[in-house]
């Protein structure tokens, strides 16, 4: 049965889409079947795998609008193993379109249940808003993945981002389940990083990773060469981090 | 006549709270009289300036909705000359409201209109994404600035920010103007920043501040004081990067 993993929060900048293009990386690079999902219209999954915007044709936009089936719009990335539904311009205008339509929480669920994916694993980025498109992520899920920058501002968002959860669970999709928080851009100089990973511990438990992602200029110099930071050195902090992760997630799957 | 300044970009964790929390605390503290106005249901800007969620009673949602004017609403904050219009709980709920409201782009721009107010700049923070809210505040706005930071993802959104800042212009508001970009987070140990500020600068010319706000964790500590940097440390070289903003931004709004 196909996995299906929502990489959410709201707050900007936190690391979503970094981690959805290593953590889908490293689950294909140990032999899972892999499919990622551009659900932000600002694309930068798909640029992280080296898909240029004039490569783009069909994607998210037409799972959630034209009844597209994902074997008709997925392609393949420079990743052996992992596919791509991408993020095209006209995702822009799914917002304001999706509010008026029936059903308008369940399109990507539908669309994900419609087709004989032979995936273990769908992972999906997803815009940083807690708006109609993260919402079809969210009812989609089986579970989330909410990376979390050790920020003031990004701590602050974090109970909205649970009562969001909370409210998905009992309208859309009571099986939502909170795979875990992952600590991102991690900096051992900088004093509040040590602070806030103790307060962060406290508050979620063991639903921490152990994986903290290091913060690592190779993993922001990587998507300029369209690709994972694991294709584009392999031996760094970040690309290690990334591997651990996953491991860590196929444990978690294990128990679920 | 009041200045209204929008702090815009639809890419995640750039450093557009941190830019309007700080360069209107820099102008409030060379004499302007200065009003803020949280545009983000994250209401990061009002935490900025040490507002608790439970002490922030009407704000943003209300001008946009609710037809009360900007002086029923604008609180003092910590800095002296410096009010705020705050971000509460109900603008989460403002994007699906306003798709169907008539005239839902000029909503901010009447309420500024309608108040007799007598600022020398207003200052927007927007949320991460070009929907209704930043619509509005683009609409309402004399020009913008745009906070960028030196990494590649961020880069890659600014030509999507161009369209709409034209769409802007020719539907909804003919003397938008671009007051410039000032680049954030800029670290001299990455030898990324360097190569891509070259780009930027090339791309866009004499719109980029000489001014450049070097990553300090000063800054990232401010907020958990509920202090803009100037204020928890005045000697700080992001306080001081944000006190040559301000006296930028000064100069060129002589020249407009
Ligand atoms: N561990 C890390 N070390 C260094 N840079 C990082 C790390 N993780 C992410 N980055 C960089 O930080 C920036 C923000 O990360 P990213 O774009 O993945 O966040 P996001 O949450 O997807 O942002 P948005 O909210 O805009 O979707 C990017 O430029 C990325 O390359
Ligand atoms: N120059 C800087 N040096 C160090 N940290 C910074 C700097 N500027 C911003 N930060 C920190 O980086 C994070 C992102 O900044 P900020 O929240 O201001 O960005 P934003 O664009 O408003 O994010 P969002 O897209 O979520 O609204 C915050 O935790 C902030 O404290
Ligand atoms: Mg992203
Ligand atoms: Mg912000």
């Amino acid at each position: 049965k196909c996995r299906v993993l929502a990489v959410v929060n709201q707050k900007g900048g936190v690391g979503k889409t970094t981690t959805a293009v290593n953590l889908a990386t490293a689950l294909a690079a140990v032999g899972m079947r892999v499919l990622v999902i551009d659900l932000d219209p600002q694309g930068n999954l798909s640029t992280g795998f080296g898909i240029s915007r004039a490569a783009r044709s069909v994607g998210s936009y037409e799972i959630l609008f034209a009844e597209h089936r994902i074997e008709d719009v997925a392609v393949p990335t420079v990743v052996p193993g992992l596919s791509i539904v991408t993020a095209t311009a006209d995702l822009a205008g799914a917002e304001i379109q999706l509010v008026t339509e029936p059903r308008r929480e369940y399109r990507l669920a539908e669309a994900i249940a419609r087709s004989a994916v032979n995936y273990d694993y769908a992972i999906i980025d997803c815009p940083p808003s807690l708006n109609m498109l993260t919402l079809n992520a969210l009812t989609a899920a089986d579970s989330l993945i909410v990376p979390l920058q050790v920020e003031f501002y990004a701590l602050e968002g974090v109970s909205s981002l649970m009562q969001t959860v909370q409210l998905v669970r009992e309208r859309f999709n009571p099986r939502l389940a909170i795979m875990g928080v992952v600590l991102t851009m991690f900096d051992r100089r900088n004093s509040l990083s040590q602070a806030v990973t103790e307060d962060v511990r406290k508050f979620f438990g063991d639903q921490v990773f152990t994986t903290v992602i290091p913060r690592n200029v190779r993993i922001s110099e990587a998507p300029s060469h369209g690709k994972p930071v694991l294709l584009y050195d392999l031996k760094s902090s970040g690309a290690r981090a990334y591997m651990m992760l996953a491991s860590e997630v196929i444990k978690r799957e294990a128990l679920v």
